[in-house]
């Protein structure tokens, strides 16, 4: 669970500067879900 | 250090990414794949509620198509799929014949098969 | 941003049958690399769809619509 949070929130970084960049909004389960599939992968 | 998240960074996540009890949606998960003919026994587990399971079939009639990308281009293992999607969007529109046996039907040498 | 290369080796040390296997620093700096890829083209395909459907918020559904295709692509 400590690296799922890890791998969660760099993920959060990751997404957070994408929406900066598009100028767009992800929302929490959104970002969760891109972080569920990462650790997945 | 450890590769874990330092107190700062734990705090940050439980603020602005961490889903719980407050959240409508507690989690988000991608689930187990399922292959009935392997797996006789074994269900598929159903989702906890609050939970939300992601689907891979939700929006297969939108799979007939090669989305947009952005660095990194469709493998071939997509295409293939894309087209595989296509072939069964054209057959769900078909009625009685089917279009791909009277297509292959010619080329159809029982030597071959036996 | 990216993957902290601690948090790299941690990840695939979960997965390692044997726990004396060791990763070189250029196998983690490469998988960091993918990982972060793998992540950026995630978000910007979400971002794409929210923005074929004029949305502001990329939410789930449109992850999901894109899941099947990214998942063959890695």
């Amino acid at each position: 669970q400590r690296l799922k949070a890890a791998v969660h929130y760099a993920v959060g970084r990751l997404c957070s500067e994408v929406a900066l960049d598009k100028q767009v909004q992800f929302n929490k389960q959104t970002v969760a879900a891109i972080a569920e599939v990462t650790f997945r992968q | 250090k450890d590769g874990f998240l330092s107190e700062e960074e734990f705090n940050l996540w439980k603020r602005l990414y961490r889903l719980g009890d407050g959240d409508q949606v507690k989690g988000v998960v991608l689930p187990e794949p399922h292959f009935p003919s392997l797996q006789e026994d074994a269900m598929p587990k159903e989702p906890t509620a609050g939970i939300r399971q992601l689907s891979l079939s939700e929006w297969r009639l939108w799979q007939d198509h090669p989305l947009p990308t952005h660095q990194v281009d469709h493998s071939d293992r997509c295409h293939h799929f894309i087209s595989v999607m296509q072939m069964i969007e054209e057959m769900r529109q078909e009625e009685d014949e089917c279009s791909y046996e009277r297509k292959i039907k010619p080329f159809l040498r029982m030597e071959d098969v036996r | 941003s990216g993957f902290p290369k601690e948090l790299v080796s941690r990840v695939l040390h979960l997965h390692f049958r044997d726990g004396k296997t060791k990763v070189s620093g250029d196998a983690l700096m490469l998988m960091a690399e993918f990982l972060k890829i793998f992540v950026v083209e995630a978000a910007v395909r979400g971002v794409q769809q929210a923005q074929a459907e004029d949305l502001d918020i990329v939410d789930v559904d449109q992850l999901e619509k894109v899941l099947p295709q990214l998942l063959l692509d890695f």
